[in-house]
């Protein structure tokens, strides 16, 4: 004869370790979530290459200019990184600054010309203004300062740079390897 | 390289290796985005440039890049039954992008004048030791310029050496490069720590041997013929 079976309904009781437990879980996994979160949009930092044009009214082009290893063009490229350098350490931008290095030295009617490849890291949330605030720390240094540089106003001011390519110039000087001797500490 | 170590990561960023199917069997400097500087003898058995690849990067079991040869020029008076002359300019399919750690070494000026002692590196991937294993990762040995005038003495190799030739390393033997290193780099370093091509590895008796140091080509003395080739 069948006889419907007694259907018992068991209720799941969690017990206090478990509950425990996975509250500390979830909320490890909410910490890490925030943690990335923050990370990628404050600190995570990219990297931005900008292309510049100056003018030294100060100096007249030697064909010195173009002979790479000539001692005039590795003064002269130093002097104008140093320059940059200035400007930006003692700027809003220090802490964003990279590097600065010159790329190519070009002949004009009064004076001459450097073309000059500027890098900067910078936190993600803040590339946007990048630009802006670099291109008027210069603009307002080179108006005020007694830098031997000048804006050159044929060209657009700061160009962006494709990084691999601006990557391949900043590394197209020759020799740089392992440093030595090294450094006495 | 005998003696030598592991280099770190971008000390030698010109260093390349010469393969034929994925066999290591010269080194080479990178003197500009398509053209490597290396010895002539690595082309006695193998002429063709379609043989060839180069890789770039510390490791050869995971190179940074690699490239395809395109053409290989020996100089004009080498002969394979002899030891001068021993250079030749390779040319790559495409040009290389340079970054941090590949990059062009620089060639000194024909006049550039080294003295006995200078501190020199010369780096590679050949033998440890004389018929020993080759590694798989960039090995460095620091060792010392030594006058031709000694190295042509008759217990060392006794006139052998010609003004085409430098000779580095040791009489007391030990640090020195090896087989397989061949073709590779040997540089100094200037006091702004650009390093320059002084030499490319070419000869020797064994490895590390007393008395019998490594001879390279003598780069400056070829200043004119690496322009000629290849306008840098």
């Amino acid at each position: 004869m069948y006889q419907p079976g007694i259907l018992v309904r068991r209720k799941r009781v969690w017990k206090p370790w478990t509950v425990a437990l996975i509250t500390v879980a979830l909320l490890l996994a909410l910490a890490v979530l925030i943690g990335l979160l923050v990370y990628f949009l404050v600190y995570d930092e990219k990297t931005h290459y900008y292309q510049a044009s100056f003018w030294i009214p100060s100096i007249n082009y030697s064909s010195d200019l173009s002979k790479e290893q000539s001692k005039f063009r590795t003064g002269l490229k130093q002097k104008i990184s140093n320059e940059i350098d200035v400007i930006f350490q003692r700027s809003s931008l220090k802490h964003h600054y990279v590097k600065s290095q010159v790329v190519n030295f070009r002949p004009s009617n009064d004076g001459v010309k450097a073309d000059v490849l500027i890098k900067f890291q910078i936190p993600r949330k803040n590339a946007g203004t990048l630009k802006r605030q670099a291109d008027n720390i210069l603009q307002e240094k080179l108006q005020s300062s007694q830098s031997i540089l000048k804006r050159d106003a044929s060209l657009p001011y700061l160009r962006e740079m494709n990084a691999a390519q601006a990557e391949h110039i900043l590394n197209s000087d020759c020799g740089s390897g392992m440093e030595y001797p090294p450094i006495a500490r | 390289i005998a003696d030598g170590k592991p280099a770190d990561k971008a000390s030698w960023p010109w260093q390349s290796s010469l393969q034929v199917e994925g066999i290591h069997l010269c080194g080479a400097s990178l003197i500009g985005s398509q053209w490597l500087v290396t010895s002539a003898h690595c082309f006695d058995n193998y002429k063709n440039p379609k043989l060839w690849t180069v890789s770039f990067g510390r490791t050869l079991s995971s190179p940074l890049t690699t490239r395809k040869v395109e053409s290989i020029i020996v100089h004009e008076n080498y002969a394979s039954h002899k030891h001068d002359d021993d250079i030749a300019v390779v040319k790559l399919s495409s040009p290389v992008l340079f970054s941090e750690n590949l990059h062009r070494v620089c060639l000194p000026d024909a006049t550039f004048q080294v003295l006995p002692k200078s501190k020199v590196f010369v780096t590679g991937w050949g033998a440890l030791k004389a018929n020993g294993p080759f590694p798989n990762s960039l090995q460095e040995v620091e060792i010392e310029i030594i006058s031709n005038d000694v190295c042509n003495q008759v217990n060392v190799y006794g006139g052998a050496i010609s003004s085409g030739m430098i000779c580095a390393g040791f009489l007391t033997g030990k640090l020195d490069a090896c087989e397989g290193d061949s073709g590779g780099p040997l540089v100094i370093s200037d006091n702004r720590n650009k390093w320059y091509l002084l030499g490319i590895v070419s000869w020797g008796i064994d490895c590390g041997k007393e008395n019998k140091p490594g001879i390279y080509t003598r780069v400056t003395h070829y200043r004119d013929w690496i322009k000629s080739k290849t306008s840098i």
